[in-house]
Parts: C-alpha cells; sequence; structure tokens
C-alpha cells in the first residue's frame, strides 16, 4: 500500500459517501444518472465475488463491503425511495452500447480465461466508462448542483491517484497490470473536460453550467 | 504471483 492508492481508495469512499448524503439530505436524486450508479454497482459486483473467498486484509474486506453497500443504497433510493425525483428524461444514455462491448471486450482481451478474471476484466473495462451516462445527463441538462461536481471530481481523482499508485509500483515494485492501467487512463481522461470546468467554474464559487 | 499481487488492490 502506498500513498497515492491510500488516498484515491479514500477519494472515492468520499465520493460514494457524498453522494449517497447528497440523496439522503435533499431526499432528491435530481442530476444523478441511474444508469452509472447501477453500472458502478454492477462493478463492485462483478470485481468483488472473491469477497469472501479470498481475505487480503482488514482494511480490503471493510472497503469491498463498504463501497457494495453504498452503491446497492444508491441504486436503491434512486429507483425506489425518491423514486419520483428521478429525472428519466435526462437520463438517457443507451447503457447497453457500453455493457455488451466491454463484455465482449473482457472475453478476448484478459489475462486468464477463467470466470473470475473474465468478470474482474469486465469490471475493470465497465468502470472506465461508467461515468459516461453521468456526464451525458449533464450536458443534456446544461449544468450540475454544486455537491454533485464535488462528488464527480472526488471520483475522477481517485483513479488519477490510482494511476500515480500504478507508477509508483511499477518503479519500485516491478509491479504493473496493463489492463488496469489502460482502463484507468481512459477513465481519468473522461474526466479531463469535467476537471477543467471544475476548477474555472466551481473552485471560483460559480456553478457548473454549461453553455446549452 | 502477479495476479495474486494484483488482487490486493480495490
Amino acid at each position: 500500500m502506498n500513498v497515492f492508492r491510500l488516498t484515491g481508495d479514500l477519494s472515492h469512499l468520499v465520493a460514494i459517501i457524498l453522494l449517497l448524503l447528497k440523496i439522503w439530505k435533499t431526499r432528491s436524486c435530481a442530476g444523478i444518472s441511474g444508469k452509472s450508479q447501477v453500472m458502478f454497482a454492477l462493478v463492485f459486483t462483478t470485481r468483488y465475488l472473491d469477497l469472501f473467498t479470498n481475505f487480503i486484509s482488514p482494511y480490503n474486506s471493510v472497503m469491498k463491503v463498504i463501497y457494495l453497500g453504498c452503491s446497492y443504497a444508491t441504486v436503491y433510493m434512486i429507483y425506489m425511495k425518491f423514486k419520483a425525483s428521478y429525472d428519466g428524461n435526462h437520463d438517457t444514455f443507451r447503457a447497453e452500447f457500453l455493457i455488451i462491448p466491454v463484455g465482449g471486450l473482457a472475453f478476448l482481451v484478459n489475462h486468464e480465461f477463467t470466470p473470475l478474471e473474465i468478470l474482474w476484466t469486465f469490471s475493470i473495462y465497465l468502470e472506465s466508462v461508467a461515468i459516461l451516462p453521468q456526464l451525458f445527463m449533464i450536458t443534456k441538462t446544461g449544468e450540475a448542483e454544486t455537491i454533485t461536481t464535488h462528488y464527480l471530481f472526488a471520483l475522477g481523482l481517485y483513479r488519477a491517484l490510482y494511476l500515480i499508485n500504478w507508477i509508483w509500483r511499477y518503479y519500485f515494485e516491478g509491479f504493473f497490470d496493463l489492463i488496469a492501467i489502460v482502463a484507468g487512463c481512459v477513465q481519468t481522461i473522461l474526466y479531463c473536460d469535467f476537471f477543467y470546468l471544475y476548477i474555472t467554474k466551481v473552485l471560483h464559487g460559480k456553478k457548473l453550467s454549461l453553455p446549452a | 504471483e502477479q495476479d495474486k499481487e494484483r488482487k490486493d488492490e480495490l
């Protein structure tokens, strides 16, 4: 474990908790893409199947349980509890256009052709594009609540920190995983446009609004 | 070995 991975995990945790609190406190999921949240729940489910069979450390197990619990709680709140506030008209990104190609790619490009490994690879590829419906929704609505932009910033930052973690691990441990690195680069690049808007607008106290 | 190592990441 190195400081970049630890801060990356904490940034990820902050993002997930921030979103959960936003929906819970405002009792509304306006501006939140349910499709992205369903894909994140799918990412954690397919990635943490070894939760009970492969114990790494208390930290690792606790974080996996928290990620799984929070992501399912978020999906539950969006599609059940606060369904009335779900903005389905703007959450129109075709998620199947992501899940199917990602599923196919996981079969073709992986480290080992075993169910667990293919599911892990699927979760890595899916996570890299899972935020697209959310970013797409923001372009449709032309704006985002400030709390939502903080959520997105923390979420984007987490994988950027993981990229530094992989550089660190390559340099000091000679460890690298090309699938995770390439997907991590794609994932972080997708946030660049948002990062620019976040830093130039939200951090200057302005609301994030896109030229509609 | 490599896989074992990697699986320690979230």
